[in-house]
C-alpha cells in the first residue's frame, strides 16, 4: 500500500483546494514557522478518523474548519480526500485504489466516504486496521512527540507497547 | 494477552538494542520492566549509555540531543515490530546536531526502500534523502498554498527563494 | 499579597502585548485571568493572535514555530519586570525558523547593552551576536573540554573545524 | 552585577578543572549533542543554591559528581565556583568582588563558601534575591522550559507570575 494524493479543501489553513501528489520513496515538506506543514499532516490522521480534537490541537471538532483571514471568510466545511494504492492489497478491499473522504460542516453536520459511498467512522477505522496507519500505528510521529517520550513514565510507555502489542 | 505482550515487548526490546548501537555508533541501550508502587503491571524503563560515557544507564542526565536519539530509537523499534508501508515524521530532527542528523539519515534509509517516508523538516541534511520535495508557503495571510521545490531552490530560511 | 500580584499582572501583561507585536511583527498577543474549577485564585491564559490569522487567539492551535515566539514572549515580559544584569539561555531558538530567529535576535540586542548574555545556541544566526564564542568538545569520551573559538572556525557541525 | 569567571571541576562531564571567563556583552556556547554545554548552565544553578536534583536532571544531589569514563575514574568530589563583579553594589555584601563557591563530596560531605569563608547555603541564597539569579528568578531559561510554558496549564502559570511578584 502506498500514498497517492492526499486533496485538502477548508481544512484548517487549507481554505483553498489544494493536492499533494506522493511519489515513492522520501518526500520532504518545508517551509517556514506557521505555514501549514504539520496541517498536512492532521488532515491525514482526521480523514482516518482522529476522533479526539486535542490531539489535532483543537478544542473542539470543529476547530479543523478554515476559519477565516483577512482576506477570506471562513469555509462551510473541512473536507479531505485520501487517495491509497491497495495493489498489494494490505487493505481489507476489493479495490487496487481506495478514496477515503472525511467532510465536517461548520453546523456540526459530518460523512464519511469511501470510493464516494457512504461510509461510518468504524468502517474507515477497520479498513486501516494493522496497517500502521490507524489511531493504533507507530507511522505517524508528530510535532514534540519524540520529546514526550522521553520524558514519559514507565507506566505510560507501558501503554504505548500494549498498543503495539 | 499477557504472553502476547510479552513476545512483543522482547522483540521490541531487542530492536531498541541494535537501534542505539547504530545511532550512538557504539554504547548500550536496552528496555527494562520496572515495578512501580500504585501500579498493578510493571511499566518500562529505558536503560540508555551512549558510547565512552559512564552515565549507569539513566536517560535524564542525558543532553537533548542524546534523549532525542534515544527516544528515536525506542519510535523505530515499535515501528519495526508493525511496520507499516508509510511512515510520517514531523521535525523529529530538530535537536539533533549534523552528526546526530546524518546518523537519523542514515538509519531511515535502511527503511526507504520498503517504506514510503512523508518527513517535515528546517534541517537541510534531512532534505538530502529527498525523492519529492513540497514547499507550504503562506503569501496570502492565513492561508497554506503548496509548491513543488527543486532542491537548489532551497535557501537557508527554507524556501524564499522560490516559487515554482 | 494579592495587590502587589495584579501590579504586577498589569505591567507583565503590557510588556507581553508589547513583545508580541514585536516578535511577531503585528498582530495581537494578550494574557487573560481566567477562573478555573477546583482552583482557588484565577490561572492566566494567553491569548495569542499572529498578523493576518483568525484563530480566536487559542494557543493550542498554533504551529510548533508560533508557540514558541508566544512564550519566548511571555519569558522575556517576565524578565523585563524583574530585570537582572544576566540573563542565560539555553537553546531557546531550537523551535524557530530563519525569519523567527532574526527576530528573536533583534529583540535580544535592545537588552544587551544593559544585560550580560550567555546563550547556547546550535543556530548560525544566533551565533552572530556573539561577542565571545566558546565551544565544548569531548574529545576524550565522556569529558568535557572548553575551547576559545573564532567565528570564521564554525562550520555547520558547530566545531569539527576548530582546536584552538 | 555582571559574571567574570566560572570554574567547574570535577561537576558532570567536568572531570577537569575548567575555567569559563565571561566578557560584557554576549557570551555564545556551541558543541555537539552531549559534550557538556547546558551541564555549565546547570553548575551555575547547582553554585547558587539549587537544592532541587531534579531540576539539574538528576535523581539525588550526588549525581552532579563526575562519574568517571572510559579513560577516568570517578572524581571524589564536585566543585564550582563563580566569581562576580559587584561594583554595582546589587549583592548585599561590601565587595567589589564576590566568589562563591559549592563543594559536594562523593560521600555527601557538602560545603559553601563565600569569598572563601565558609557559608551557610541560605547565605548564598540571601546574597543573590533579587538579582534575578537566584531560584526565583527569570534570568536563567533551561532547555525545553520555553516548550513547557506553552503547555502549562492557567494555574500553572499563576504560579510563575506570583515567584515574580
Ligand atoms: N481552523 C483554522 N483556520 C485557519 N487557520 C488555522 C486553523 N487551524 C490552524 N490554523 C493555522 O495554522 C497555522 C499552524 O500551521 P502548522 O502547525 O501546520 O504550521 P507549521 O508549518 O507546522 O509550522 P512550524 O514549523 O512552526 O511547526 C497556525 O498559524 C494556525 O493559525
Ligand atoms: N555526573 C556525571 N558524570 C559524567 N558525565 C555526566 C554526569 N552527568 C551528566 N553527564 C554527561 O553529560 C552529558 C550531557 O551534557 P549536556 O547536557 O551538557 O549536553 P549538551 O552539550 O547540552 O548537549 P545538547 O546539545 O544535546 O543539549 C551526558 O552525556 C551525560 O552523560
Ligand atoms: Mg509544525
Ligand atoms: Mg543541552
Amino acid at each position: 500500500m502506498f500514498l497517492k494524493r492526499l486533496e485538502l479543501h477548508g481544512f484548517k489553513s487549507f481554505a483553498h483546494k489544494t493536492a499533494i501528489d506522493f511519489m515513492p520513496g522520501v518526500t520532504i515538506v518545508v517551509g517556514p514557522n506557521g505555514c501549514g506543514k504539520s496541517n498536512v499532516l492532521d488532515a491525514m490522521r482526521w480523514v482516518l478518523g482522529e476522533t479526539s480534537a486535542k490531539s489535532l490541537r483543537g478544542a473542539k471538532m470543529g476547530d479543523v474548519v478554515f476559519r477565516g483571514s483577512a482576506s477570506m471568510k471562513a469555509a462551510n466545511f473541512a473536507q479531505v480526500n485520501l487517495i491509497v494504492n491497495n495493489e498489494a492489497a494490505n487493505l481489507k478491499i476489493d479495490q487496487t485504489e481506495v478514496m477515503v473522504t472525511r467532510r465536517l460542516f461548520s453546523d456540526g453536520d459530518a460523512e464519511y466516504q469511501i470510493n464516494k459511498q457512504k461510509a461510518r467512522m468504524r468502517d474507515v477505522h477497520e479498513l486501516f486496521l494493522d496497517t500502521g496507519l490507524g489511531a493504533d500505528g507507530y507511522s505517524v510521529i508528530e510535532q514534540g512527540q519524540i520529546g514526550q517520550m522521553v520524558a514519559a513514565k514507565p507506566s505510560e510507555r507501558r501503554d504505548l507497547f500494549e498498543e503495539a502489542a | 494477552t499477557s504472553r502476547l505482550f510479552h513476545e512483543a515487548f522482547a522483540q521490541i526490546r531487542t530492536n531498541f538494542q541494535e537501534n542505539f548501537r547504530r545511532l550512538f555508533n557504539g554504547g548500550k541501550g536496552d528496555l527494562i520492566m520496572v515495578e512501580e508502587e500504585g501500579q498493578p503491571e510493571p511499566g518500562i524503563d529505558i536503560f540508555a549509555q551512549p558510547p565512552g560515557k559512564n552515565i549507569g544507564g539513566s536517560i535524564t542526565l542525558m543532553s537533548g540531543g542524546e534523549k532525542a536519539m534515544t527516544a528515536i530509537g525506542l519510535m523505530l523499534a515499535l515501528f519495526q515490530f508493525k511496520p507499516s508501508p508509510i511512515c510520517v515524521l514531523d521535525e523529529i530532527d530538530a535537536p539533533l546536531d549534523d552528526v546526530n542528523c546524518q546518523r537519523l539519515c542514515d538509519a531511515l534509509k535502511e527503511y526507504a526502500r520498503t517504506t514510503q517516508f512523508l518527513i517535515i523538516t528546517h534541517n537541510k541534511i534531512t532534505m538530502a534523502l529527498a525523492d519529492t520535495i513540497y514547499g507550504v508557503t503562506m503569501q496570502e495571510p492565513g492561508i497554506s498554498k503548496l509548491v513543488s521545490v527543486k532542491f537548489q531552490d532551497i535557501d537557508s530560511s527554507g524556501l524564499l527563494e522560490t516559487a515554482s
